[in-house]
């Protein structure tokens, strides 16, 4: 584990810190889209089936139940809290999942390391995580004023692909057999879906504006 | 136990 991945960790952590905390505190999960949320959750369940069967380590397996319990908190605030139900913007948060669940299905069955139903599950969930997020940015572009936390978590997310990639250089100039290319390939798509987004919010913030991004 | 190692990150 090098400073890049334990810092890509983190903020992918406090991502979804900054999530729960907002839902709890506002009582809203205004700006937020379910579908991104329930994609994440599919990603999580498909990638995190070895915590059945292979033991990485500690941090690995608690990471990976703490990212697994805070998404389904996540989906179980929005469609059932009380207060936080009538919150969410379903009219407004249309992404259909199959344009992503489908072609990302397809590719992880014909682009895999190993055709069993593990890997290519795995490798669907590479591929899922990478467009995960359009729900959530199509959503953020027809809401009219950002509010700060949900602009703040995106920006996160962003980072935490960015740091992913520090983290993949830093190993392949230390670690002599390291190749992961589905996963380098995805991760790179991943981070460019936010470039767009990187741009307003970092010039937002120099303005001292509110975020808003452009149709 | 490479594919252990491949699969480490989150």
């Amino acid at each position: 584990m090098n400073i890049f991945r334990l810092a890509g960790d983190m903020t992918h952590l406090l991502s979804i810190i900054v999530l729960l905390l907002k839902m709890n505190a506002t009582r809203s999960c205004r700006g937020v889209s379910l579908k991104t949320q329930e994609l994440y959750a599919v990603v999580f369940v498909c990638r995190y089936l070895d915590l059945f069967t292979n033991f990485i380590s500690l941090y690995n397996t608690v990471m990976k139940l703490i990212f697994l319990a805070s998404t389904f908190t996540i989906i179980y605030w929005m469609r059932f809290h009380k207060v936080i139900r009538v919150t969410y913007d379903r009219e407004q948060d249309t992404f259909r999942y199959q344009f992503l669940v489908l072609p990302c299905l397809v590719l992880a069955m014909v682009l895999n390391s190993e055709f069993t139903v593990m890997e290519v599950l795995w490798t669907f969930s590479i591929y899922l995580e990478a467009v995960a997020i359009l729900p959530q940015l199509v959503l953020l572009q027809r809401t009219n004023n950002i509010d700060n936390l949900t602009g703040n978590y995106v920006f996160l997310l962003g980072s935490y692909r960015a740091l992913y990639i520090l983290n993949w250089i830093y190993r392949f100039m230390t670690e002599p057999n390291y190749r992961q290319y589905l996963v380098w390939i995805s991760g790179i798509v991943q981070t460019i879906v936010y470039i767009d987004f990187f741009y307003y919010y970092i010039k937002s913030w120099r303005n001292n504006e509110k975020l808003s991004l452009p149709a | 136990k490479e594919e252990a190692e491949e699969k480490d990150e989150l």
